[in-house]
């Protein structure tokens, strides 16, 4: 039950978007953070078939069944999160960058991250002023059941405070810091270690930057129910 | 026929710093290109930055022992032009009838202008994009493509106080980047600010359909029992004619050894 073909006709030189019918699992394996559970993965894959020509494309993509949920807590002010209904207390580390020079391979990111696994850790947070981790920093948070806390490329140091005040305003084009955000979502999205997206480190983009990263990255509609929601989901298109 | 599917990019690159180089990148990718590592040119790390690529051949100490980085000269002593560098590689892509390919660049620092076989392209500015260019008309034929790719510094890349401190003079915040190449309390400046094609490079073939950006999302009811999977994926059709096309999503799981369920 777990294949499904659908016939798709695509206008030349068009680009459409296609939603599957939605496929149904009973009682899949959950995907659980570090010392919950197993990090259950499936591995998804979508081809396309021409008529005439043949396999035109296909790609595939490691997926774990989870929901992520957070919330400010009044009493606190601490951001308290559940994955697939159960409280989770955070033990999380600081990630900046694997290497000053980007020299970011896949053993370096296995290594690092089975570590903080090994150290009883369930999140790391990508510092904004930092990178946007990579697909390989995600792919071994998938298998060692990190969450990932990512946040977007501003900082309280360089944006808007000191004296005088720096870069008040963020950076200077906003249309392509929102470009590369939306790309960035995009390329990670998939992943089921992806917990949550920040703005920025101890300060809040400017207004417009902010208001537009909230509308990309709220839960569509199509996936609010009483059942409580799907993954997180960043429905950009 | 090439294969469907992609393939990276990430051996055989050469460097040269721009300003040691005379030629164009037009020359470069048709009657000029580099032999070897001889000249301004070096062996380059691909992906990496600038400074991984003069680490490597030795022309700049390691800036992470000792006070070594403080022989390294910062961008804003050297100017831009001196950390503005080549990159140039071939690659092989024999395409059949109605199949496509795009070279794919997962992330650049900052921008760049990608020449193949003669023909530019531009990158734009913003270090955490993508891009992708369709370059089925621009391969040649016999199948040995040159490529070259000249990548500029981040716009402001600003300079470093004399007391140091977060970010320098926070100038790099002024453009898309990752910020931390000024120098903070954790870090030494980067004296490149981290310029260079710092993530894969790939070329993919797709027949005239392609599959792009998939959207999985999961929804969950009566307590985890019934749970749905829900897949958006945008395609483009790149051929003359309407495509008929069977679209297919397989989800299995991986059991002990190379068992699958599906």
């Amino acid at each position: 039950e777990h294949l499904q073909t659908q016939h798709v006709s695509i206008p030349p030189g068009a680009s459409v978007q296609y939603t599957f019918p939605e496929l149904f699992f009973y009682k899949p394996n959950l995907w659980w953070p570090n010392g919950m559970g197993k990090q259950s993965l499936y591995n998804v894959e979508i081809s396309i078939d021409v008529k005439g020509f043949g396999e035109s494309d296909l790609c595939s993509h490691h997926f774990g069944f989870r929901k992520i949920e957070s919330h400010v807590d009044s009493a606190t002010g601490g951001r308290l999160f559940k994955v697939n209904g159960q409280p989770i207390f955070i033990r999380g580390g600081n990630w900046i960058v694997s290497d000053g020079l980007l020299r970011l391979s896949k053993k370096r990111y296995k290594t690092d991250i089975k570590f903080h696994a090994d150290m009883n850790f369930n999140m790391i947070r990508c510092w904004g002023g930092g990178l946007a981790e990579r697909p390989e920093f995600y792919h071994y948070c998938d298998i060692y059941g990190l969450l990932v806390w990512q946040e977007f490329w501003i900082t309280g140091d360089v944006d808007g405070r000191g004296v005088p005040v720096s870069n008040p305003d963020g950076p200077l084009d906003h249309e392509l810091f929102m470009l590369c955000a939306r790309d960035t979502v995009k390329l990670l999205r998939n992943h089921p270690s992806l917990a949550l997206w920040v703005g920025g480190n101890e300060q809040v983009p400017p207004k417009d930057i902010n208001e537009a990263l909230k509308n990309d990255l709220k839960l569509h509609p199509y996936f609010e129910n009483s059942n409580g929601s799907s993954n997180l989901n960043n429905d950009i298109s | 026929m090439a294969e469907i599917g992609k393939i990276k990019l990430d051996t055989g690159w050469l460097a040269a710093r721009s300003t040691e180089v005379d030629l164009t990148g037009v020359q470069l990718t048709t009657t000029q290109p580099p032999s070897g590592t001889d000249g301004p040119w070096m062996e380059a790390v691909v992906p990496g930055t600038v400074l991984a690529t003069l680490l490597k051949n030795k022309l700049v100490p390691d800036p992470f022992y000792g006070l070594e980085n403080e022989s390294i000269i910062d961008i804003a002593d050297s100017g831009r032009e001196y950390y503005t560098f080549w990159f140039f590689t071939t690659f092989q892509c024999k395409l059949s009838g109605n199949q496509h390919v795009d070279l794919n660049f997962r992330g650049v620092n900052y921008s760049a202008e990608v020449y193949l076989n003669g023909h530019k392209k531009d990158l734009p500015k913003g270090m955490f994009r993508r891009h992708s260019l369709d370059v089925t008309d621009i391969l040649h034929p016999d199948g040995e493509n040159l490529l070259a790719v000249l990548v500029h510094p981040p716009d402001h890349p600003g300079r470093i106080p004399p007391e140091g401190g977060q970010g320098g003079d926070h100038e790099i915040g002024k453009d898309v980047a990752t910020q931390y190449v000024e120098g903070w309390d954790w870090i030494i400046p980067i004296r490149d600010r981290n310029t260079g094609i710092w993530d894969e490079v790939s070329i993919s073939v797709t027949g005239p359909v392609k599959i792009v950006d998939p959207h999985l999302v999961s929804s969950f009811f009566d307590n985890y029992k019934r749970v749905y999977l829900h897949t958006t994926t945008e395609l483009v059709n790149r051929s003359a004619w309407v495509a008929e096309c069977s679209l297919n999503i397989q989800v299995t799981t991986e059991l002990k050894g190379s068992i699958c369920l599906v």
